[in-house]
């Protein structure tokens, strides 16, 4: 995993933006933050209702904010 | 397929079943993909 | 809390049934499952998705399955 990830991972979620999340950098943050996933747990609350199946999270995130799959991988 | 967005949630989970396609809860943050992933499988 | 609630956050929620949920009865149980929400982390994935929201997850559950406020709150 990335650094990035690791570092994430490293502490609670609390209240961190979803550009915190590895694989998502400015860009993407910005188009999910103007959708309403401003923050990384709103994020987590989207992978759990899609009862955590990452193909689905995958094509919705590629879907709503035009992730590629490595970034939705990540 | 257009009439997909009139369907109610309870229609979109058994159309999602009819068609096989694995799937959660529709709820507002999930439907627009259900009905995108429905109209992949009608198409 | 009620007992309910402290057994449900003793450990990790995994995979346990919705039920495990304080509030959350049989009846209230099974309709939550027939729209999907099987299992205690998707129904807390939608609080993540309405943002943590107490009062909009209260009107979004007492919507879905017809929960009153007490079961709602708790």
């Amino acid at each position: 995993t990335s650094q990035k990830h690791r570092d994430f991972v490293a502490e609670p979620m609390a209240e961190k933006p979803v550009t915190a999340l590895a694989g998502i950098g400015d860009v993407l943050g910005k188009k999910l933050e103007e959708l309403g996933f401003d923050k990384a747990y709103v994020v987590l609350g989207q992978f759990l209702v899609l009862k955590k199946d990452v193909e689905l999270f995958t094509e919705w995130l590629k879907d709503i904010c035009g992730a590629n799959s490595r970034q939705a991988a990540s | 397929m257009s009439t997909l967005s009139t369907k109610s949630d309870h229609e979109i989970s058994e159309l999602l079943d009819d068609y096989g396609i694995k799937h959660g809860p529709i709820v507002g943050s999930t439907r627009t993909l259900y009905e995108k992933k429905l109209k992949e499988a009608m198409a």
